[in-house]
């Protein structure tokens, strides 16, 4: 494992934890995406079915039951637990996130590496991944203002997405490495839709001032 | 078909 592809698990991983500390610390959740949690669940309990089956290492099936876990536990946080639902931007968060599951669907039996059961799940979970995040930059867009936290959550998420990127670059240099092209592409996809968020945040950053989105 | 490669990323 190199130095970019652990960075990137480390972004993602603190991302979680930031996202757990905003519901834990506050009681809330407002600004935050319940269909881009549920899309996350979704796309780890699809890519992960190898689970107990194919092992790779200790600290591959530790992240891998981390990130099923915790995004478990938000989703169900976020429904169920009473203080943080009454805090969830229900009308705000209208995307029609149905769509986005039935089209990645549809392209995973078309576009895979082979027509299996767990292939298929892998392409579909790699493909959810990358619009995964739709429903919470569209959320954040209407509501204009960014809260501390959520802003620092989607960073780190778009800062995971990057490292991977990196380490995509550096495997295909040092080890000729490039097998995996639908993950590359959708990689590339998905850090792509980060880069409006990006700009603005550096922007907030730069001038020391609170994150916003024009409308 | 080719077996499908070792996924050892996340």
């Amino acid at each position: 494992m190199n130095i970019f592809r652990f960075a990137g698990d480390m972004t993602h991983l603190i991302s979680v934890l930031v996202l757990l500390l905003k519901i834990y610390a506050t009681k809330s959740c407002s600004g935050i995406s319940l269909k881009t949690q549920e899309l996350y669940a979704l796309v780890f309990l699809s890519r992960y079915l190898d689970l107990f089956t194919n092992y790779i290492s200790l600290y591959n099936t530790l992240m891998k039951l981390v990130f099923i876990g915790s995004s478990l536990a938000i989703v169900w946080c976020m429904r169920m637990h009473h203080a943080v639902k009454r805090s969830y931007d229900k009308e705000v968060d209208t995307f029609r996130h149905y769509y986005l599951v039935l089209a990645c669907f549809v392209l995973a039996t078309l576009v895979n590496e082979q027509f299996t059961l767990r292939e298929v799940c892998w392409a579909f979970s790699i493909y959810l991944e990358a619009v995964a995040i739709l429903p919470q930059l569209v959320l954040l867009q209407r509501s204009g203002n960014v809260d501390n936290l959520t802003g620092q959550y989607v960073f780190f998420l778009g800062a995971y997405r990057a490292f991977y990127i990196l380490n995509w670059i550096y495997r295909y240099f040092t080890e000729q490495y490039f097998t995996r092209w639908i993950a590359c592409i959708a990689g590339i996809v998905q850090t792509a839709l980060y880069a409006d968020f990006f700009y603005y945040y550096f922007i907030s950053w730069k001038n020391n001032a609170k994150l916003q989105l024009p409308a | 078909t080719e077996p499908s490669a070792v996924k050892d990323e996340l």
